[in-house]
């Protein structure tokens, strides 16, 4: 048994739960938000048999796709007239983050 | 140290923490949903000795019951018409599900 | 890769998430609360190399402080009347706890 736990947009939450659970994957979701933008993101995991770990990365890799997005980062960026000057910076955010732990004990009734 | 995942039904969310920290144990929890029926469920986490996983498995299971429900799940079914029919089935939630994970470090302070 | 996971307190939170990705770290917070209090916290994870775990640890040392809390805890004490005489009593609340794991697969696109 593994533990899949990944880290997608919220974007694509929906339509990978979908996916995962279409398949027969047991998963559940965590509301999140990334330590960076500190903006909201989904934490999902899913316990699976270490052979079908592969299957659901492949199922992540075919729903979550990489965007580009405009931000103006928390942090201001002082001017020449110490201003807040809020510079606008475009910011890949990736599909998913994904880890793969091993479950040394699994219980379910 | 061992790091006991699980994710119990929410209604036993609070007799499970009682029924924990009773026993000394320290616990976290995480209010999350589930991927098939996108309702609110409840994770909880607790690092605990190695020794002590098994009586940490015996309350959970003491406490948290499987139950039927009724649900009419999120996906609709079409009918002859073509109209949405959404079918009530029912569904067994169990009582818990539950990962045991080694922590190669731990460091409390 | 390590997963980092840990769980500070909710006023530290802001300054730790800093302080991580100032040193490039990408992190992930979850709103948690106590299993004890019932209080909020805050529970992130990282995903990070092994040689860089006790960079992370002393991070966090840094800015997460202990603290003493005077608190009256949710299970009344009955007093000699059999009334309700919630007990104020004072509680250290550590810094963090942190839990490191192995992480046997690692995606990230
Ligand atoms: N310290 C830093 N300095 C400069 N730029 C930074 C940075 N940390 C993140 N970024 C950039 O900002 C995007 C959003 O990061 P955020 O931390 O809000 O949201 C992250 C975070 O919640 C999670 N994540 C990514 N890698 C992680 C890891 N190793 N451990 C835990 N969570 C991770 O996935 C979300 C998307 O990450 P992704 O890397 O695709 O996309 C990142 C990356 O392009
Ligand atoms: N291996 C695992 N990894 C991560 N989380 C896990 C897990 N196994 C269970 N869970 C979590 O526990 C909740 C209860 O699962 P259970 O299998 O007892 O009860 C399930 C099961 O009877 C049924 N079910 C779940 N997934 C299904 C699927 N893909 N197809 C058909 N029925 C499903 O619906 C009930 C509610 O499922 P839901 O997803 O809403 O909520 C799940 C999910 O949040
Ligand atoms: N091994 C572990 N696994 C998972 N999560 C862990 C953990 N150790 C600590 N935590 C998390 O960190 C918070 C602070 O714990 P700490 O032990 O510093 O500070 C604790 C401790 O001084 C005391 N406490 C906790 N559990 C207790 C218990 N069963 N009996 C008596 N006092 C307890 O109350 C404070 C607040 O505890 P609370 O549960 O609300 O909140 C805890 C919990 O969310």
């Amino acid at each position: 048994m593994k533990l899949v736990l990944m880290v997608v947009q919220d974007k694509d939450a929906g339509n990978l739960l979908s996916a995962l659970t279409e398949k027969d994957f047991n998963v559940t979701k965590l509301a999140s938000s990334g330590g960076f933008l500190r903006e909201g993101n989904t934490t999902i995991f899913a316990g699976v048999d270490a052979g079908q770990v592969s299957e659901v990365i492949g199922i992540i890799e075919e729903v979550c796709p990489v965007r580009e997005k405009i931000v103006t980062p928390v942090s201001p960026m002082a001017g020449p007239t110490n201003a807040y000057i809020p510079y606008p910076i475009e910011v890949p955010i990736g599909g998913a983050v994904i880890f793969v732990m091993d479950v040394e004990k699994y219980v379910k009734y």
